[in-house]
């Protein structure tokens, strides 16, 4: 464990957090993605199967148990008990065209050929693109929130830190993974233009609002 | 390169 792998993780938990918050406090989850929402639940499970076949430390263990568990109830939120304030017309991505390719990419690049592996490598895929729906939705309303951006802003920056961490550990104890490390950075590079957008309006006090 | 004991990142 090092300082940016601490950070990336902390700054997923808050992504998290921020996310339960805005649609428990506002009773509405307007502007979230269910879709993307589906997919991270979708990561998280095929990813930490191995919850039941390896033990690696008691902080691993409880940050996947935090990590699914928050997924399915935020599912929960939008899917059932908030499910009128769910923005179903513009949550209109197709998530199959990214389920299936990334299904496929695993089964013909991943580390090894085994049922675990493959649903951890599909689950490093589907991660890097599973905001698509989300970042989809909010250029099709042409704005955010302030609260769903920084959800937006913090779960964008796990990622990045993580490649930070990949760096460090590089350099540190010569340990890497090609497909972790890739995906990552195409997870790191959609969020991009989001970041500009942050720093650039929301930082400054002012609502995300995309050119018209 | 995969470690025998599993993946330690999230």
């Amino acid at each position: 464990m090092n300082i940016f792998r601490l950070a990336g993780d902390l700054s997923h938990l808050l992504a998290i957090i921020l996310l339960l918050i805005k649609i428990w406090k506002t009773r509405s989850c307007a502007g979230i993605s269910g879709k993307s929402q589906i997919l991270f639940a979708v990561v998280y499970v095929s990813r930490y199967l191995d919850l039941v076949t390896t033990f690696i430390s008691l902080y691993n263990t409880l940050m996947k148990l935090v990590f699914i568990t928050s997924s399915f109830a935020t599912l929960y939120l939008m899917y059932v008990k908030f499910k009128a304030t769910y923005d179903h017309n513009h949550d209109s991505f197709r998530i199959e065209f990214l389920l299936l390719p990334c299904f496929v990419l695993a089964l013909l690049i991943n580390a090894s050929f085994t049922p675990l592996e493959v649903l951890w490598t599909f689950s490093i895929y589907l991660e890097a693109v599973a905001i698509l729906p989300q970042l989809f939705l909010v250029s099709k309303t042409g704005e955010a929130e302030s609260i769903t951006s920084h959800y937006l802003f913090a779960l964008g920056s796990y990622r990045a830190l993580y490649l930070l961490n990949w760096i460090y550990r590089y350099y540190a104890e010569g340990h890497y993974d090609l497909i972790a490390i890739f995906a990552g950075a195409i997870q790191t590079i959609l969020y991009c233009d989001f970041f500009y957008l942050y720093i650039t309006k929301v930082l400054k006090g002012k609502k995300l609002q995309l050119p018209a | 390169e995969v470690e025998e004991e599993g993946h330690d990142e999230l």
